[in-house]
C-alpha cells in the first residue's frame, strides 16, 4: 500500500458517500445518471467475485463491501424509492449502454490474463469501469444547471483514478517486475475520458461560476 | 508474479 493507492482509495470512497449524501439527504438524484451507477454495480459485482475466497487483507475486504453495498443501495435508491425515482431524468439519461458493455465483454475475452470465469470478469470489470462514466458524462451535457454534488461527485471519481495512476507508477518504481499492462491502459483511458469535464470543472471553479459542459 | 498478486488493488 502506498500514498497514492490509500488516497485513490480514500477519494473513491468519498465519491460514492458524496452521492448517498445527495441522494439520501436532498432524496433526489436529478443530474445522476441511472445507467452509469448500474454499470458501476456491475464493475464491483463483476471484479469482487473473488471477495470470500482470495483474502488480501482486512481493509481490501472491508472495502470491497462497502463499494459492492453502496453501488448497490445507490440504484435501489434511483429505481425503488418513490421521491428519488421521481427526480431521476429518464427522458435524458439515454446512453444506451449495451454499446460499452458488449464491446467490454467480447474484449476481456479476447484480452486477458487467463482464460477462466473469473479471470475474464476481473478483465471485463476493468475495461467496463473505463467506460461506464460515458452515460453520466453526456447527461452532464444534457444537463443545464449541474449542482455542486454531482459536479463534485464526477471529480472525485475522475481523480480516483488519476491518483491510481501515480500508485502504479510509483509501484512500477518500487516493485522490481510490476508490470500490469491491461490495469495501466484501462485506467489511463478512464482517466482521459475525464479530461474535458475536469478543464470545465476547474476552470469554473477558478471563476466561481456554475459549470456548464458545452453541449 | 502469480495470480493472486494481481489482484491486490480494489
Amino acid at each position: 500500500m502506498n500514498v497514492f493507492r490509500l488516497a485513490g482509495d480514500m477519494t473513491h470512497l468519498s465519491s460514492i458517500l458524496v452521492l448517498l449524501l445527495k441522494i439520501h439527504t436532498i432524496k433526489s438524484c436529478a443530474g445522476i445518471s441511472l445507467k452509469t451507477q448500474e454499470l458501476y454495480a456491475l464493475v464491483f459485482i463483476t471484479r469482487y467475485l473473488d471477495i470470500f475466497d482470495r483474502f488480501t487483507s482486512i481493509y481490501n475486504f472491508l472495502m470491497k463491501l462497502i463499494f459492492l453495498g453502496s453501488s448497490l443501495s445507490i440504484v435501489w435508491y434511483m429505481r425503488r424509492h418513490k421521491a428519488v425515482h421521481r427526480s431521476y431524468d429518464k427522458d435524458q439519461d439515454t446512453f444506451r449502454y449495451q454499446f460499452i458493455v458488449l464491446p467490454c465483454l467480447l474484449l476481456a475475452l479476447v484480452i486477458n490474463h487467463k482464460l477462466t470465469f473469473k479471470e475474464v470478469m476481473w478483465t471485463f470489470s476493468l475495461y467496463l469501469e473505463a467506460v461506464a462514466i460515458l452515460p453520466q458524462l453526456v447527461l452532464l451535457q444534457r444537463t443545464r444547471n449541474i449542482d455542486n454534488l454531482t459536479g463534485q461527485y464526477v471529480f472525485l471519481l475522475g481523480a480516483y483514478r488519476a491518483l491510481y495512476l501515480l500508485n502504479w507508477v510509483y509501484r512500477y518504481f518500487t516493485e522490481p517486475g510490476f508490470v500490469r499492462w491491461i490495469t495501466w491502459i484501462a485506467g489511463l483511458v478512464q482517466t482521459l475520458l475525464y479530461a474535458d469535464f475536469f478543464y470545465y470543472y476547474i476552470l469554473s471553479w477558478k471563476n466561481n461560476v456554475k459549470l456548464e459542459l458545452p453541449a | 508474479e502469480d495470480e493472486d498478486d494481481k489482484h491486490d488493488e480494489l
